[in-house]
């Protein structure tokens, strides 16, 4: 269902170039569970907003369904963004001023939810935050924040969840939470990749993509 | 070296008492390394800001060397946070409109140092960065940025650092290359604070305190 052909990702600092994404290929299959590993600063932040749809390569191909996302107009990018892939940040984003709750509720009122604010509730009461709802994100700790960040992710419903380093900032108990949820996801025929430094994480997938200097080995 | 007497701080949201830290007694000394753990949001962070004098307690005292720093000027605090603390944020807390090497130097431009910036581009270059020194953070990776504020904690050449969660976003080799770069330091008579959820770093330390709702058990 997530196929990249030969994606490169350039950035330009002055006369330096950085290649961050070096021609990358893989193919993801509809329900796998796939790790993604690799140095720090290898490019699997860059390839996993090139996956989510939040950025362009610089050339090569993304195809989401067998379809390459460059041919999409802006709305249609926005709908897939919006409803099928669900994308948990390395530095989480969350909204500055407002709530827990609030931030969980963001993405159900993009897309023309009633029940918005119910099910933004149940999410955070699965990640154990049930009593933080209402804590703006300056007032929960670094794996609160991280927990909301995934509540967030997941509260739409998606085919697709994109995690970019979701335990980073979890005790252990907390993090294999997590990981049961992704699991019980999964389950359901979810397709679930995963960015992760966790050596028991990655060994909890199925399969595991590596990523060194822009290249997948 | 550093002594919590009876330490309480509390947060009110609304009309709700969130006790953060809930009576918290310890002694560190002098060139010790001790790991702090315990589950997501039960108050390590809130701990470290109050050693590292960037935060005060509701009730109880902090005394560095004996001294009850609640008695301390503005100034000396300010000194003693600049001079003899290096503080490794949970969540980085680098200037955005500075460089990696403009955010490591600061520091020591404060200090008033004449050779802050080949000081800083050393600190960088131990941290496997010399490469990145003219990035901003929106142009580094997760485990770059972490690094940056590791470099950032360590230029000062402080007595006492403190490390909250300082490998959450580096691969197992960095990681260990910055638990090295501790053990080095703690060789040298500094006193090592870390706050962690990692197991490994964890059972690295030879003293660990262990927090849960607020109280050390
Ligand atoms: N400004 C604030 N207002 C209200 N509650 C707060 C505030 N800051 C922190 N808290 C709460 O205090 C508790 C302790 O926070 P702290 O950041 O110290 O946790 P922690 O142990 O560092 O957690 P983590 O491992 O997730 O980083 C958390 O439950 C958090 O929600
Ligand atoms: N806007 C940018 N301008 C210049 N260089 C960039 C930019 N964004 C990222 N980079 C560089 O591209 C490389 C890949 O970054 P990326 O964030 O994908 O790494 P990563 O594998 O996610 O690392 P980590 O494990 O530390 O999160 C890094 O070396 C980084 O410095
Ligand atoms: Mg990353
Ligand atoms: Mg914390």
């Amino acid at each position: 269902v997530i196929r990249g052909e030969n994606l490169v990702k350039i950035y330009w600092l002055g006369e330096n170039m950085i290649r961050a994404l070096d021609g990358v290929d893989f193919e993801i299959c509809a329900g796998e569970k796939v790790a993604i590993t690799g140095p720090s600063g290898s490019g699997k932040s860059t390839l996993m907003h090139i996956i989510g749809c939040l950025d362009l390569p610089d050339s090569g191909r993304l195809l989401l369904g067998g379809e390459d996302v460059s041919t999409y107009s802006e709305n249609r990018l926005a709908s897939v963004r919006n409803r099928r892939i669900g994308f948990v940040f390395q530095s989480f984003n969350l909204l500055p001023r407002l709530t827990a709750l609030e931030n969980v509720e963001l993405p159900l009122l993009y897309a023309g939810n009633h029940d918005a604010k119910d099910r933004a509730r149940q999410a955070l009461e699965t990640v154990g935050l049930g009593h933080r709802l209402h804590h703006e994100p300056a007032q929960l700790s670094g794996g609160q924040h991280q927990r909301v960040a995934i509540a967030r992710a997941l509260v739409t419903n998606p085919d697709i969840i994109l995690a970019d380093e979701p335990t980073g900032n979890l005790d252990s108990r907390a993090g294999e939470e997590v990981m049961a949820l992704f699991d019980t996801l999964n389950a359901h025929g979810r397709t679930i990749v995963i960015v992760t430094h966790e050596q028991l994480v990655a060994q909890h997938c199925p399969r595991q993509l590596h990523i060194h200097d822009g290249k997948i080995r």
